[in-house]
């Protein structure tokens, strides 16, 4: 799977996700990505992208849920996809990468690791694996 | 207030013992998207733009699991999956079951702006690509020979894989072993 969430200086965000899915699943089946809300959302408190086990993530509404987080309980954009992560989705089948309206940004993941890079307006730049 | 763009290139059970020849080409292209897509965001790209730009670009890269390179179904067919969202109106579009869109993200952009509908999936989203005009090519260009041999390890264990999975061998017997009772790879 890959992902993109983005920004802008206004705090207009949007969210992209792309996959091939899960290898040897069943001819038809339908994964996270493609759902709003499990593996890609965003409205005007977050952008969120997924990668992992997309039967969890669906049952997790992981993408949703983070900006629900937001929205409903005040949290920060770290507080609430780590809740996600940590809490919602069963250790090792998810990751997420996501940005907030107003600039933070967070790639956090239960799996050994994510293949994931940020980068913020005030310089701060980031690649990772594990 | 500023920009900020993250991205990623899936998830799993990546060994920390990856060869440089696996690891560098990864790396190089998450660097490279990001390159590509901080440029756009400095040239006012809209982040719809964006997103789409440099999800474009890592389906282009076949050692990810989307566009070229997607991994294989058991009957060792490509199925591809794609989303787009704006943050601002809420507008989206999805795909699914793609076998001949190189691009399946530009093809969720325009379930997105050219239909009023949000998800298209199988035969009808083919028929709307061939409406549309985007570009396609034969099934046989998203087949990597890694993700064929990737299919065949996991028939072998009898089970489903995300992004990075490590084959579990048997030691003793060079044989694949099946570690969870419901035949599924539960550590990633």
């Amino acid at each position: 799977t890959v992902g993109c969430v983005v920004v802008d200086g206004n705090g207009s965000l949007a969210t992209a996700t792309s996959t091939g899915g899960l290898v040897n699943k069943m001819v038809g089946r339908i994964g996270d990505t493609p759902i709003i809300g499990a593996g890609t959302y965003a409205n005007r408190f977050c952008a969120v992208s997924a990668t992992g086990k997309g039967e969890e993530i669906m049952r997790a509404t992981v993408a949703r849920d983070v900006a629900a987080l937001m929205e409903f309980k005040g949290m920060s954009l770290e507080v609430a996809a780590d809740y996600v992560i940590q809490h919602c989705t069963p250790k090792g089948t998810a990751g997420l990468v996501a940005v907030s309206a107003t600039g933070e940004v967070t790639m956090l993941f239960n799996t050994t690791g994510m293949f994931r890079a940020c980068a913020t307006e005030d310089g701060y730049s980031e690649t990772g694996i594990w | 207030m500023g920009w900020a763009i993250a991205l990623h290139g899936g998830a799993g059970d990546i060994p920390r013992h990856l060869p440089p020849e696996r690891r560098q080409p990864r790396e190089a292209a998450l660097q490279n998207c990001l390159s590509m897509g901080v440029a756009a965001i400095k040239a006012n790209k809209s982040p719809l733009d964006v997103v789409e730009l440099v999800v474009r670009e890592l389906e282009n890269v076949p050692c990810f699991n989307a566009g070229r390179g997607s991994v294989l179904t058991n009957s060792g067919t490509v199925e591809m999956e794609a989303c787009i969202m704006d943050g601002n109106t809420k507008r989206c579009g999805a795909v699914s079951g793609l076998t001949t869109v190189v691009n399946p993200v530009s093809l969720a952009r325009l379930v997105m702006e050219k239909t009023p509908h949000i998800y298209l999936s199988f035969q009808g989203a083919e028929a709307f690509a061939r409406e549309q005009g985007v570009q396609t090519v034969d099934t046989s260009n998203f087949i990597t020979s890694e993700n064929v041999e990737r299919l065949k390890q996991a028939k072998e264990a009898n089970r489903i894989q995300i992004d990075y999975t490590q084959p579990v061998i048997m030691a003793s017997k060079g044989e694949y072993e099946e570690t969870n009772p419901n035949l599924d790879s539960q550590i990633g």
